[in-house]
């Protein structure tokens, strides 16, 4: 998952 | 209703007007076009009923699978209103001659395809977010894990578009399954563009924000 971290945080974002 | 709030507001291509026209100025311009929608669609893809119930890792899979769907799916809804034109933004237009310069000509093409479909059965807005929407929940991707949570988003989205075309156009009995049927020309059209950026990634001409190369390279 290291390699697709923009898109993990972005999910995990509440915004 | 919930899916016609959630549509997400229009976001401009905004080319420099410094730099004069070409193939590396436009693939320059879609590719920082991509990368802001596509943290448009994962905000979206959140407000989307029972997404965010999947774990992390299967709403992760899901996107990485179906983005440029959901991404070519906007252009052709944009370009519903217009002749032979493809509307990556209301300021990025790309007639038959602009194509040409942008190399763009055969995939612009193939989206054409499929915005004529949908301008011969008219398609209306809510048919369209719903469609949307199942494109997202219909993501072969073989990594998902939840594979039955999946299906369960499918059903509800599915109904949603047969509930609507039964009070809406109930003189037009198959037309559920008929824009059901336009989801693999969808398919087909993202994997070409798909194809096509990764290509121009490995060239290394164009610049490209991180979150589109991240998504590019799943």
């Amino acid at each position: 998952k290291e390699k697709h971290k923009i898109l993990h945080r972005l999910l995990q974002d509440s915004t | 209703s919930h899916l016609m709030v959630a549509e997400p507001e229009k976001l401009y291509a905004m080319p420099d007007p410094t730099v004069p026209d070409s193939y590396v100025k436009a693939m320059t311009t879609l590719c920082d076009l991509a990368d802001r929608e596509l943290v448009v669609i994962i905000s979206w893809a959140k407000n989307i009923p029972g997404f965010s119930s999947l774990s992390l890792s299967d709403q992760m899979s899901i996107l990485q699978s179906v983005w440029m769907e959901i991404l070519i799916l906007g252009v052709a809804y944009r370009s519903l209103a217009f002749d032979d034109e493809i509307v990556y933004a209301q300021d990025y237009i790309m007639d038959e001659e602009f194509s040409r310069t942008a190399g763009m000509l055969d995939l612009n093409g193939c989206i054409l395809q499929l915005v004529r479909k949908y301008k011969s059965m008219k398609l209306e807005k809510e048919e369209f977010v719903i469609l949307k929407a199942l494109a997202l929940a219909n993501s072969d991707s073989v990594h998902i894990e939840d594979v039955e949570a999946v299906q369960k988003l499918q059903d509800v989205l599915h109904e949603a578009l047969i509930d609507f075309e039964s009070s809406k156009q109930p003189e037009e009995p198959r037309r559920a399954g008929k824009l059901l049927m336009t989801l693999p020309l969808l398919r087909q059209t993202a994997n070409k563009v798909l194809h096509h950026f990764y290509n121009i990634k490995l060239e290394g001409k164009v610049p490209m924000h991180k979150l589109f190369l991240e998504m590019l390279e799943a």
